[in-house]
């Protein structure tokens, strides 16, 4: 199953 | 004391008219290099970029940077008092701490010169440092066919598949009542005959689905630019470019889905 994913999972938390 | 004069106010009030629906409050930092600003959706699904480079003013003052905290529907609203052929200047004063940005718009014959000022919010936001990246395909295409086809899309379905290959990009999505799909070819050369046309840059073929409410709210930036750049990886976020002649660009990026 697919999920709607985050930014912070894909961009480092400045 | 920073001091940003844009020759029409016509840009600006596009841009925020292009932010205020996915964002409603965002730190905008000044410095010397020009204006700037990142947040991202309340569910942390899109990202915002904007980049308004001091040499894209009619003139530019910074002394000091600064990050200033709007609400972006009050300034939206207060932007409705400028027209768009005005100039507009945007001012603060850090002296004491800036608790207010003020703009002043001159109508083109200088017969006329309002004045108004935004209240300043402290707003904690996380920032992200966004990777440069070499993505596997790029689509240029004309930004108001862009908002066409998620208009007539989102009378379909929810998502959006968007598939690109050398050949073109497949725009599709399906609902409960039907599907939909619009093909875009590939054109060699993207000139000034063929505003519609549509160009690929691609190593290899990509697919994302993603959901059209966020494709909606970026599509807010199409009166901005002729062209938006569609840039796409594999399960990295999709990333959206309207570039804003002359002076920077409006980037939106959008998460993919994952494996649960």
């Amino acid at each position: 199953a697919q999920a709607q994913g985050k930014i912070g999972e894909f961009f480092p938390l400045g | 004391m920073i001091e940003a004069v844009l020759a029409q106010a016509s840009i600006f009030k596009k841009i925020v008219e292009a932010l205020k629906e996915l964002i409603s409050e965002t730190n905008i930092d000044f410095s010397e290099a020009g204006i700037s600003l990142q947040a991202m959706d309340s569910s942390h699904i899109a990202l915002c970029n904007l980049l308004l480079r001091d040499d894209g003013f009619k003139s530019y003052r910074c002394d000091r940077a600064l990050t200033l905290g709007v609400n972006l529907n009050s300034l939206s609203k207060l932007l409705k008092c400028a027209g768009n052929d005005d100039e507009m200047r945007i001012f603060a004063n850090d002296d004491s701490g800036a608790d207010q940005l003020n703009f002043s718009f001159e109508s083109a014959n200088s017969e006329r010169v309002s004045e108004f000022s935004l209240k300043l919010m402290d707003i904690d936001a996380d920032s992200v440092d966004i990777p440069d990246m070499d993505y596997q395909a790029i689509i240029d295409m004309s930004s108001s066919e862009f908002s066409r086809i998620i208009r007539d899309l989102s009378s379909v379905g929810e998502a959006v598949s968007i598939d690109a290959t050398k050949q073109g990009v497949k725009f599709s999505s399906a609902g409960d009542a039907g599907k939909g799909s619009i093909l875009l070819k590939h054109q060699k050369s993207v000139d000034g005959d063929s505003a519609l046309a549509t160009s690929i840059e691609i190593n290899e073929p990509v697919s994302h689905s993603l959901a059209l409410k966020f494709l909606s709210s970026f599509a807010k930036a199409a009166p901005l630019t002729d062209r938006v750049s569609i840039h796409m990886t594999e399960d990295v976020p999709v990333m959206f470019e309207f570039k804003i002649s002359e002076i920077g660009h409006i980037r939106f990026y959008l998460a993919p889905q994952i494996d649960d």
